[in-house]
């Protein structure tokens, strides 16, 4: 996401 | 997807294997943490909620549902198995659920990016994943005689930590508007947890002996 904080990790 | 994130990933999920096997196999889960345990079921329950608004890859949920199931099945060992309940150290885990959840869940509140919900308990769970490790290590620093697999496990779950960062770093190095602040710096506060241990544990394995940890 454009800021970054997109919760893609585990 | 690097191979940095992959790596720490399977780091992870083996150790998860290793205790599971461990439990089954050996019908004992002495010198296992049950608070870091439930501590792990309750970061995933927070993190995980997104499974059911959000959706990244195949990989990722499965791996999110492979972590929740496994750390509920542990836990479901440690407490209701008849005979693996048995092997548990409740007099030496002592650990107060309430010195590691109500600061988690205090700063959670004060630092956040958004304050919704799911927000909310998203940051409490990477807050209190970097600290859910105390009981365990404490409980080692008490027992006499670590056996090699609680030993293993430990040390794999901080090869994931440790891989992790090389993953953040390479996500910072090449990815415009990589800046999770949150996650860098409980992320390394929870690896520098393992730092003492690992020096040890480094130390047993030249020297070939059993691990123990100095009172």
């Amino acid at each position: 996401a454009a800021d970054g904080q997109a919760h893609d990790e585990l | 997807m690097n191979l940095f994130r992959l790596c720490g990933d399977m780091f992870h999920l083996l150790s998860i294997m290793v205790l599971l096997l461990k439990i089954r196999a050996t019908r004992s889960c002495r010198g296992i943490s049950l608070k870091t345990q439930e501590l792990y079921a309750l970061v995933f329950v927070c993190r995980y909620l997104d499974l059911f608004y959000s959706f990244i890859s195949v990989y990722n949920s499965f791996m999110k549902v492979t972590f929740l199931a496994t750390a509920f099945s542990i836990v479901r060992y440690m407490r209701y198995d008849k005979v693996v309940k048995q092997t548990y150290d409740r007099e030496q885990d002592t650990f107060r659920y309430v010195f590691l959840i109500a600061p988690c869940l205090l700063l959670a509140l004060v630092l956040n990016h958004r304050f919704t919900l799911t927000e909310v308990l998203w940051t409490f769970s990477i807050y209190l994943e970097a600290v859910a490790i105390l009981p365990q290590l404490v409980l080692m620093q008490r027992t006499q005689n670590i056996d090699n697999l609680t030993a293993n496990y430990v040390a794999l779950l901080g090869a994931y930590r440790g891989f992790y960062i090389l993953n953040w770093i390479y996500r910072f190095a090449t990815e415009r508007h990589y800046r999770q602040w949150i996650v860098w710096i409980s992320g390394v506060i929870q690896t520098a947890l393992y730092a003492d241990f690992f020096f040890y544990y480094a130390l047993c394995w030249k020297a070939n002996k059993r691990l123990q940890l100095p009172a």
